[in-house]
C-alpha cells in the first residue's frame, strides 16, 4: 500500500541546508504493522508527514495504494487525507477554540457526516480514550496526556485505513499507554495498516515491522522472521 | 526548602468543578532530588506549577525557603521565578519568533545580563544540548526532541536553585534522554534541588525521591530507604 523510493526532504535555511531524508526507499503492505525508530531529529516526523500527505518531497517517489502522490492535485490529496489517513501528530495540533467533542469530530465534518451521527461517534470514542466526562472541555483546561488522547481519537474516528501516529504515549502513564497500544493493536486486527513513531521500546515491540532511521537515511528493517 | 500543607486547586468549570488537586501535603528539602509520578490528569502539571509560581493555589499554604509564596506580590513572585527556578514545559512553551539562542537567553534577558554574556552562555547551553549547529534557527523548524531539548537548555541559563521538569524527555530517544537524565543529576550534585514528573521509571529511578498521586491526591511517598 505504501511505496516510496529514493525519498528526499530538504529545507533551505539560508545558505545552509538541512537534509531532514537524504534517500528513503522502502514498501508497506496493506495490514501491516511499523513502528519506526531513530535518534531525535533523524527525520521520523519529516518522513510521517510525508507519508500522510501533509508535505511534498523534494525528490523520489511515492506510490500510495499504487497512484503516485506527487501527481495528485490538492483536492485528491485533501480527499485521502480525510478519508483514508488518520494522523496523530506528535504536539497534537488540537484546534483551542473547539471542545474535546468537536475536535474529534473535524475528519467526519469534511466528510459531511450528518451531525448527530457525527456527535454519537465523538462520543462514543471520547469514552473510549477515558474522556467521556470532559467532552465539553477545551484543549487548554485539559492535561498533556488528555490532549494526546483527544488527537488519537480524533484520528480515529473516520475509520481510516491507514493509521499515522508519531510518538502518541509519549505524554502518558504505563497504564493508559498500554490501553492505546492494545486500541492500534486491535485496529490493526481489523485490517488497517499503522505506522507508528516512537522511540520506546515496548511500543516498537507491538509492531511487527520495524524501521530505524539514522541521519535521515534507514539504518535497519527488521520484519517478523527477525525476531 | 519546599514546604507544602493542605494545598488544593479547583477548576471551576459551568457548574462541575474539577478538582486538580485534593489535599496535598509534603515537605522537600534542598538538594534533594524529586520525581513526582502518577496517572495521566492525576494533578502532576498542576502541582508542578504551583510550585514554579506560576499559579496560586485554591487553598493551602506553600513556603518556598521558608516565605509563604502566597503572601509575595507580583514582583517578588516573578523575580523568584525569574532568579531561583528553572522550568521545562511538558509542551515546552518555546517563542516561535525567537531563534534557539534567544529562546535560551529569555531568563538571562530578565535578569538583566550583559548581552555578549548571555549571548555565550546560550551558546554553551545549546551546545551541551547538541544544538550548537541549529542555533539560529527557529522552534517551528526543529523536531520535537530538539524543540524540548530548547526547553531543557532554557531552564538551566540562569543556574537555578530549583529545577522543575515536566516529562523532560518524553519526546527524547534513549540516548538522548541518558544525556539530559546526566546533567539533571550533575545539576543536583551541585546542589540543587531537581524535581521531575515522569511516567517513566528509569527516569524516576535517578530521583532519591518519590511522590506518587492519584486524582488530585498524594498516593505515597518513598524515599532512599525504602529502595
Ligand atoms: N485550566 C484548567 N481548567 C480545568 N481543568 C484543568 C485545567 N488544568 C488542568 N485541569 C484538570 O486538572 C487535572 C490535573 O491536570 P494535570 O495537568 O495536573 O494532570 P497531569 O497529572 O499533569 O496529567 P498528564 O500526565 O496527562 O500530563 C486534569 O483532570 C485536568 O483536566
Ligand atoms: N521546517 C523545517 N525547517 C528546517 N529544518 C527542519 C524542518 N522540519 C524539520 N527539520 C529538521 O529535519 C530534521 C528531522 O526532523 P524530524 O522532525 O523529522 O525529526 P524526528 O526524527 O521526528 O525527531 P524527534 O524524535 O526529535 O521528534 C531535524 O534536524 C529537524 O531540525
Ligand atoms: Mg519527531
Ligand atoms: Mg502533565
Amino acid at each position: 500500500i505504501v511505496q516510496i523510493e529514493h525519498l528526499q526532504k530538504h529545507y533551505q535555511m539560508g545558505d545552509t541546508i538541512v537534509r531532514a531524508l537524504e534517500d528513503i526507499s522502502f514498501t508497506m503492505l496493506t495490514g501491516e504493522f511499523w513502528s519506526i525508530m531513530g535518534p531525535s531529529g533523524s527525520g521520523k516526523s519529516t518522513l510521517l508527514n510525508l507519508l500522510g500527505c501533509l508535505d511534498q518531497p523534494t525528490d523520489g517517489l511515492y506510490r500510495l495504494g499504487g497512484i503516485d502522490v506527487s501527481e495528485m492535485d490538492d483536492d485528491e490529496l485533501s480527499e485521502i487525507r480525510n478519508e483514508r489517513i488518520g494522523f496523530i501528530f506528535q504536539s497534537f495540533n488540537l484546534i483551542q477554540q473547539l471542545t474535546v467533542l468537536e475536535n474529534i469530530e473535524v475528519p467526519l465534518f469534511y466528510m459531511g457526516w450528518d451531525p448527530t451521527d457525527s456527535r454519537d461517534r465523538a462520543q462514543e470514542l471520547a469514552e473510549k480514550v477515558g474522556l467521556g466526562d470532559r467532552a465539553g472541555h477545551r484543549p487548554r483546561e485539559l492535561s498533556g496526556g488528555q490532549q494526546q488522547r483527544v488527537a488519537i481519537a480524533r484520528a480515529m474516528a473516520n475509520d481510516p485505513l491507514i493509521l499515522l501516529a508519531d510518538e502518541p504515549t509519549g505524554n502518558l502513564d504505563s497504564k493508559t499507554e498500554a490501553e492505546i497500544l492494545a486500541m492500534l493493536q486491535e485496529l490493526n486486527e481489523q485490517g488497517k495498516t499503522v505506522i507508528v513513531v516512537t522511540h520506546e521500546l515496548k511500543v516498537a515491540e507491538i509492531a511487527n515491522w520495524n524501521l530505524s532511521m539514522r541521519d535521515g537515511l534507514i539504518d535497519a528493517v527488521r520484519g517478523p522472521e527477525d525476531s
